[in-house]
């Protein structure tokens, strides 16, 4: 695992994040939820819990889907390439290409379109960079940092967990169970 | 496009699924350092945008597959785990053209994905995309 320049972190001391979703988007409760399961592996292997408020401005992390260039100087790329970005603590911005194709639930490896991508897989991935982690090697862990469309990968790894624990230490609630593989199910999906 | 689960997606729109947009970057496999190719600055821009080119020209990257690239590939491939060989070779390309993250894997030109241990701790230092994050707050 790795973490950005200077390791930022959010404050010692801090348990609990709010997170808001950009209200232009108008997001039904079936994606929501996906980003709330998302949030919830993290808070099951560390300190930090995340609550879901309706004040965009307001929330620590802001979460919006947005297309081409949306203000950050990092612009979005159309299909596949670039899926999402979020930016290092104690920032808060997490963006997704809004011109994926998203799929929220169910089994994304039955996929008929060939670019279907997992919202909750990257949203996973996303959340280590808010929390402070950076890419890592590890092709089995989430913050590797490609992902094939149609495909599946949510379970924190080891090297995962190591790395937000080295942060914020690990929810005193937490069982090490050893996890082998981060990936659900998978499939070659496109490539 | 959003989908609540993947039998939501119509019928219609899955033959007509458009290409990714990096697909095309394969048409450069083969391609060697010392030689020019039509469009190679794109693979740059890449390389570039997630920080293994570190330093970005004046005006556009030129189509040369010169040193610059080549270095930027074998840190690429040494961070996934590839071959070593400098070159565009299959297995590199069909990692290139993955969908990812949009944020940066190379840090003041410090690899930092591939430690050689994963439960090294290791620093990110900067990179193009994380010196915005840090400069922007």
């Amino acid at each position: 695992y790795t973490f950005f320049d200077g390791k930022p972190r959010w404050p010692e001391g801090t348990t609990e994040l709010t997170y808001a979703f950009d209200p232009g988007n108008n997001l039904e409760d079936v994606v929501k939820n996906v980003f709330a399961r998302a949030f919830s592996r993290w808070s099951e292997v560390t300190t930090i819990n995340f609550t879901e408020t309706t004040s965009f401005s307001d929330a620590d992390v802001k979460i919006g889907f947005y297309t081409g260039n949306h203000g950050d100087g990092e612009p979005f790329d159309g299909v596949l390439g670039t899926l999402a970005h979020a930016f290092s603590p104690t920032d808060g911005r997490f963006h997704l290409d809004g011109a994926e194709d998203w799929v929220a639930s169910g089994d994304v490896t039955t996929a008929s379109l060939s670019t279907a991508v997992d919202l909750e897989s990257v949203a996973v991935h996303e959340i280590g960079h808010l929390l402070g982690l950076g890419h890592t090697s590890v092709k089995e862990a989430i913050m590797y940092p490609t992902i094939t469309a149609k495909t599946r990968k949510v379970k924190l790894m080891d090297d995962d967990i190591a790395g937000v624990q080295n942060l914020y230490g690990s929810n005193p609630h937490y069982t090490d169970t050893t996890t082998t593989s981060s990936r659900e199910t998978s499939n070659g999906g496109r490539h | 496009r959003m989908f609540p689960d993947p039998s939501s997606i119509p019928g219609w729109l899955s033959s007509h699924a458009p290409p990714g947009v990096w697909d095309s970057y394969r048409n450069f496999t083969g391609c060697q350092r010392g030689k020019t190719y039509e469009g190679l600055s794109k693979i740059k821009d890449y390389f570039h945008h997630f920080g293994y080119i570190p330093n970005a020209p004046p005006s556009n990257f030129t189509d040369d597959f010169d040193d610059a690239l080549e270095a930027a590939v074998k840190i690429y491939q040494k961070n996934f785990n590839l071959n070593v060989t400098g070159e565009l070779d299959d297995a590199t390309l069909s990692q290139i053209v993955r969908p990812r993250c949009g944020v940066a894997d190379i840090i003041n030109g410090t690899t930092t994905m591939n430690s050689g241990k994963s439960d090294t701790n290791t620093t990110a230092t900067s990179s193009t995309k994380l010196k915005f994050h840090t400069v922007g707050h």
